[in-house]
């Protein structure tokens, strides 16, 4: 009788909303939209969205995430199992604004000229945990540069300008932040990790990001350090971050290799804890005894 | 009841007209039993190729067929399958369903895709390919 009066209030609530989209009914009884819940991919699958207008990504972005796909996934998009990292998502965003400016006078090199950079992390949802991020540079490849060289990136945070605010914009947070890398004519693309220095701004849901970057690189042992901007004319970089999707939606690769390992292990559907904690990891070490 | 034994025995096993390959044949070889089932799909038939750019082929596949009265070592079926079979095929009540053919294993699939901002994300979603069907 109660599933009798149940389905009776259900066919009731559908007579009342007759318009009411299928997926709709996935929603909280409350009415409040809460699509942040459903996964992108999920979303468009309900209610077909997938035609909203959408702004072009950079060429080469988009050349650089499809040598990344086919790296990571099958030509049918299974995931490839040999790889051991933890980040179930990439996510590549290239910048919006970028102006040349002078910036502050660094002790070696005297006045370094940089470039200030804004990017907006709004796509990054608050499930998504980041676990490594680099700026991503690849040359102009008219331009002639040696064999290789050793270069040093500056970076500085700065405060993103926002009109409405009253106090005076604060002196930028200097992100006392050098990270050295090599540049070699065969690569195409360089990587300069700069997790460091992001890792708290995308913990503390920081919608957009404003660094200023300059470069000083050296070709040789024997030269001063040259003071470049864009050293090689270097492209506008694109920031690239690494993160782990920690919902139910996303695959999460190290739950797969741990139960991979002992089938005996492979958790029923009454959600056991993801790791053996406490008595049940010691009943595992006698189990083999009690098997002699 | 040793006279209902000999006149059972006397019947024959098989109908004459049946020859005994056919009879065989509908155990040996079930048709149209409970399996995985491949349905490749390409994006640009769902006017999604506009924002994903990767894989280009999508094969989901999915489970059909009839659930044979063996689900427990075929299958992996909980007892509670054949009793739902039996309940079905004695008809004990009309309203009980044949037990339904349902996938029990997924592989995740990885998707490229282009969001509106023009962000490009590299994503692995968990339950996109059914790998193996069971009977429920």
């Amino acid at each position: 009788s109660l599933a009798s009066r149940g389905g009776a209030q259900m066919a009731a609530s559908a007579e009342l909303e007759p318009e009411a989209e299928p997926w709709s009914w996935l929603q909280p009884p409350d009415g409040r939209d809460r699509s942040g819940l459903l996964p992108p991919l999920f979303k468009v699958l309900c209610d077909g969205q997938g035609g909203l207008p959408r702004l072009q990504p950079d060429s080469r972005a988009l050349r650089y995430m499809k040598r990344l796909y086919k790296a990571y996934a099958t030509k049918e998009g299974i995931p490839k199992s040999n790889r051991s990292h933890l980040y179930n998502t990439v996510r590549l965003f290239t910048p919006h604004i970028q102006h040349k400016e002078q910036a502050s006078v660094d002790q070696v090199t005297g006045p370094v000229p940089s470039v200030d950079l804004l990017f907006n992390l709004d796509r990054v949802t608050a499930v998504e945990h980041l676990l490594k991020s680099v700026l991503l540079y690849t040359f102009n490849t008219s331009a002639s540069f040696p064999s290789a060289a050793q270069c040093v990136c500056h970076l500085v945070l700065r405060e993103p300008e926002s009109s409405a605010s009253k106090t005076p914009p604060r002196a930028p947070r200097s992100g006392t932040f050098t990270a050295p890398f090599e540049l070699k004519k065969k690569y195409k693309w360089v990587e300069v990790d700069v997790t460091a220095l992001l890792q708290p701004l995308v913990a503390s849901d920081k919608r957009s990001v404003h660094v200023s970057v300059a470069f000083t690189c050296v070709k040789d042992k024997l030269q001063r350090p040259s003071v470049q901007d864009s050293p090689f004319n270097l492209v506008r970089p694109s920031l690239l971050l690494y993160l782990n999707d920690t919902s139910a939606q996303a695959h999460h690769r190290w739950y797969s290799l741990h139960y991979k390992r002992s089938p005996s292990q492979v958790p029923d559907q009454r959600g056991l804890p993801a790791c053996p904690v406490g008595e049940e990891a010691a009943q595992r070490v006698r189990s083999p005894r009690h098997r002699r | 009841g040793r006279e209902t034994v000999t006149s059972a025995l006397k019947k024959p096993l098989v109908p004459a007209s049946l020859n005994l390959s056919e009879y065989f044949k509908q155990f040996l070889f079930p048709q149209n039993e409970c399996e995985l089932h491949d349905f490749r799909l390409s994006f640009s038939q769902l006017k999604w190729d506009n924002w994903i750019v990767a894989p280009h082929r999508y094969n989901p596949r999915y489970c059909k067929g009839e659930c044979p009265r063996a689900v427990g070592h075929r299958y992996g079926s909980p007892v509670h399958t054949m009793v739902q079979n039996i309940i079905y095929e004695k008809q004990l009540d009309s309203s009980v369903p044949r037990p339904s053919c349902v996938p029990a294993k997924y592989s995740p699939l990885s998707v490229l895709t282009i969001e509106p901002d023009g962000s490009i994300a590299y994503k692995e979603y968990e339950d996109m390919i059914a790998t193996k069907c069971t009977c429920r």
